[in-house]
């Protein structure tokens, strides 16, 4: 059978199959992907980024609303069931599915920062995080999106500790002068608390969506309850070198302003 | 105006094109008419035999479906026949030459969601409506 007739349906449906060529075949893999609304076919890097916390964020929010198609994904996702069936609680809250309900595409960025920088001594223990949100299909406004951050439980010396977590954003970069930044979010937690962080970014995402030179990434900073500024690894908060499942991301939540008109050909 | 001879006929003919009789006693159509008729066929799209597994994480691929048969006269035995449908039965019958029978076509539709790869590794679920044919009816 061909990709896209299936041979079943050949002897009931009364009409002549026949396998495409492979011009028709491409012509057609062009009109789903124009439906799709994509101009080409992706081509993902995924050497370890199919098992990376934003696909399987992704993944929980797709099963929130298919499950009238479960059957179909479960065969289709033999790869991903291992990791998901060990997801525990599951990654999307019930703020994300509010969300998800009234939004028409939901998208997740990956951590573009590959290398810590020497920041000022003051600031020597931030953390930058940066995000690619300048391939916006038109016509799509966030309406909500989320910095999401896992956090382990720290049973050392921190043990009876809280831990005050700020994130900014980079708004002004100096070469030899102090970084300007604007405070977006805190949150203040026991030092044994685990399980994903959600700071709103929801004003800084549309002003890089709109402005993409404004995006100069985001900035996490951690203090103990006396001020002291640690490192976010000894609060327990997981980068780049910690397990794929837990790399922190962002997500980003659009409804359609301008309808989509596929061109007359 | 029909007349009466055709419109006692019209009666007769009960089979629903969405919904294929039990029996096929009951039914006044013939076995022609039931192949012919308009109604929905089943057509998968599969994403994973179009090879792009790779980007694409879910679904594996779709029902799309899609419609196809002859709307003839009476077109109020067919389910879902618009009010235009009729008319358009009607003048072909008058000018079949120049004037082409109505056309089978969804009357409902549904949304899929797709989750997708884009080029920088991120992660993208969207909405797309329209893509799945529930029920097919006479335009």
């Amino acid at each position: 059978s061909s990709a896209l007739f299936d041979s079943s349906i050949e002897i009931h449906s009364g009409f002549i199959h026949r396998r495409l060529r492979t011009d028709e075949k491409r012509e057609m893999q062009r009109e789903i992907l124009s439906i799709l609304g994509l101009p080409h076919r992706p081509k993902p890097h995924l050497s370890s980024g199919k098992y990376n916390s934003a696909p399987l964020f992704m993944l929980d929010l797709y099963n929130t609303i298919s499950n009238e198609e479960k059957n179909e994904v479960e065969g289709f996702l033999d790869q991903y069931k291992s990791i998901f069936t060990t997801q525990s609680p599951p990654l999307a809250s019930l703020q994300d599915s509010a969300f998800l309900n009234d939004a028409d595409m939901v998208m997740s960025f990956v951590n573009l920062v590959e290398y810590d920088r020497e920041f000022s001594p003051r600031r020597r223990h931030h953390k930058e995080f940066k995000f690619n949100l300048s391939q916006i299909p038109e016509g799509e406004a966030v309406t909500a999106s989320e910095f999401r951050i896992y956090k382990d439980c720290v049973s050392n010396a921190f043990k009876n500790e809280t831990f005050l977590i700020s994130i900014y954003q980079v708004v002004q970069e100096h070469k030899g002068r102090e970084t300007g930044m604007f405070l977006l979010d805190t949150r203040t937690l026991w030092a044994t608390e685990e399980g994903w962080l959600e700071f709103d970014i929801t004003a800084t995402s549309n002003l890089w969506v709109m402005s993409p030179r404004h995006n100069l990434g985001l900035q996490l900073s951690v203090e103990t309850s006396n001020g002291n500024s640690i490192n976010p690894k000894e609060a327990g908060l997981i980068g780049r070198d910690g397990p794929h499942d837990k790399q922190p991301f962002m997500v980003a939540f659009f409804k359609v302003t301008k309808v989509h008109i596929r061109t007359t050909r | 105006s029909a007349p009466n001879k055709r419109r006692q006929q019209s009666r007769n003919r009960s089979a629903q094109p969405q919904d294929m009789p039990r029996n096929p006693n009951m039914s006044g159509y013939n076995s022609s008419d039931q192949k012919t008729a308009c109604k929905k066929h089943e057509l998968y799209v599969s994403f994973g035999q179009l090879g792009w597994q790779d980007w694409i994480i879910a679904p594996e691929g779709y029902a799309a479906n899609y419609c196809a048969g002859e709307c003839s006269f009476p077109l109020n035995a067919h389910m879902n026949a618009t009010n235009h449908a009729i008319v358009q039965t009607l003048v072909h019958l008058m000018n079949p030459e120049n004037v082409p029978k109505p056309c089978c076509a969804p009357t409902k539709l549904n949304a899929i969601s797709v989750l997708y790869f884009d080029d920088n590794s991120n992660v993208i679920l969207k909405k797309y409506k329209n893509m799945v044919v529930r029920a097919c009816g006479c335009h």
